[in-house]
């Protein structure tokens, strides 16, 4: 059963600013 | 000495927690480093979605929304980074696309929204999402999976592409029927070095390819539906417009030759149970090109019977067969001039585009729709292989 309590929007970013965000940046650097 | 025994499915909520410092090793293990032949091959298909679903029911569980987030980019940033590297792989494709979509599925199934619950066990039901409201990030996913979709058919296009005029026009399996080659004319030189070893037989067994490693990855019927739709389109489309551009594929008997190879598309789709997912009527431009070629071109009445049968050709396409038709015997003869203008006469008032040759590149716009699954996920059980050991069943 959903819960009583409303669930809070996590605002997302689009596709493209999310490749912004390079979670692997570290690990491509030289 | 304590015994270890297995908990009980029951016991189970269906989450797996990690580590925030684990999360990197997670996708990089799941999602970078995964072979999907192996893991298609031999665990339940869409098998690394619900992993990551059930890590980020855990994450939305401990109301922590910054590592909702972050796996939520790890992961969407993993596929692209993937496909990226194996974009012109059939099976990579394949596969992260139906694992794109079985995500999507549960983070519509497990949402909460009502519209989304009705096929859900109440035990399912448990298992929702209690903290957070994803729709932004399902926005997101399904934008992915349009990406992938439209990877996966430039994929199936280059390894199709290359032999449909073979193994559609040149290549004759109908023993016999063309006879007399068209006098006059050369054999065309290839400009692909193989491509005259492709045969209808070729395309079919590729098609086949296509389905089964589709069905493999637990691809959704519908998708599947409307990959084939677009692998018929293109068929079709480079078979024609080959057609109208070489004189030698215009005579009566290439004519009975299209014809039956369309068949054989037909019963590859009959055996497939996807008559009805419209790929049959992609391919009828070229049906009536098949057929135009075999109908009288002498009287009024024919060129009345072409007008009304021909009408998924353009007046310009019609008009060029007509130009083309090659006899190759003495039984048949040239279409006259007249006979032609008769046609234009009474195409004059169609609306439509000059357009003669057909456009190859188009590509269907793609839905995705909502396939729940009817999986427990405290049932799943993580294979070693796949060295996600860091993870922990709650």
């Amino acid at each position: 059963r959903p819960p009583s309590r409303p669930r809070v929007l996590l605002k997302a970013p689009t596709l493209a600013e999310m490749e912004e965000m390079n979670i692997f940046e570290e690990e491509e650097s030289p | 000495r304590p015994v270890n025994l297995p908990r009980k499915e029951k016991d189970f909520q269906g989450m797996l927690e990690y580590k925030k410092e684990d999360e990197l090793k997670l996708v990089k293990n799941l999602i970078l480093e995964l072979k999907p032949r192996g893991v298609a091959v031999n665990f339940i298909p869409g098998l690394p979605a619900y992993i990551l679903f059930m890590c980020l029911r855990h994450a939305d569980y401990l109301n922590d929304d910054q590592k909702v987030r972050t796996l939520l980019t790890s992961t969407i940033n993993s596929i692209k980074k993937i496909l990226k590297k194996r974009g012109d792989d059939f099976e990579t494709v394949s596969f992260w696309l139906s694992n794109t979509c079985r995500f999507l599925h549960c983070l519509k199934q497990y949402s909460g929204e009502e519209a989304f619950m009705k096929h859900n066990t109440p035990r399912q039901n448990e298992h929702c999402l209690s903290n957070f409201d994803l729709a932004e990030y399902r926005q997101v996913l399904s934008d992915l999976a349009i990406q992938i979709y439209q990877q996966l058919i430039k994929c199936m296009e280059n390894i199709l592409q290359p032999m449909i005029v073979s193994g559609m026009l040149e290549h004759e399996t109908i023993q016999g029927v063309s006879g007399v080659k068209p006098t006059g004319l050369r054999k065309r030189t290839s400009s692909i070095a193989d491509e005259g070893t492709y045969t209808l037989d070729s395309i079919l067994r590729q098609l086949s390819s296509f389905h089964s490693i589709m069905c493999q990855h637990g691809t959704d019927p519908e998708l599947i539906k409307q990959v084939v739709k677009q692998q018929f389109y293109i068929i079709g489309a480079v078979t024609l417009n080959n057609l109208l551009l070489r004189k030698d594929m215009c005579s009566w008997s290439k004519g009975m030759q299209i014809r039956y190879n369309v068949s054989q598309l037909e019963e590859w789709l009959r055996d497939k149970n996807l008559m009805n997912c419209g790929a049959k009527e992609t391919l009828e431009p070229l049906i009536q090109a098949a057929q135009l070629l075999q109908v009288k071109k002498k009287t009024d009445e024919d060129a009345e019977a072409i007008c009304s049968m021909c009408n998924a050709l353009t007046t310009a396409q019609i008009v060029k067969v007509l130009n083309l038709y090659t006899p190759v015997n003495e039984f048949e003869e040239r279409v006259s001039i007249m006979f032609i203008r008769t046609i234009q006469t009474r195409l004059r008032d169609r609306k439509e585009s000059p357009q003669l040759l057909m456009d190859t590149k188009i590509i269907y716009p793609v839905t995705f729709p909502f396939n729940p699954s009817s999986l427990a996920l405290e049932s799943i059980h993580i294979p070693g292989s796949l060295n996600l050991g860091f993870l922990t069943r709650v």
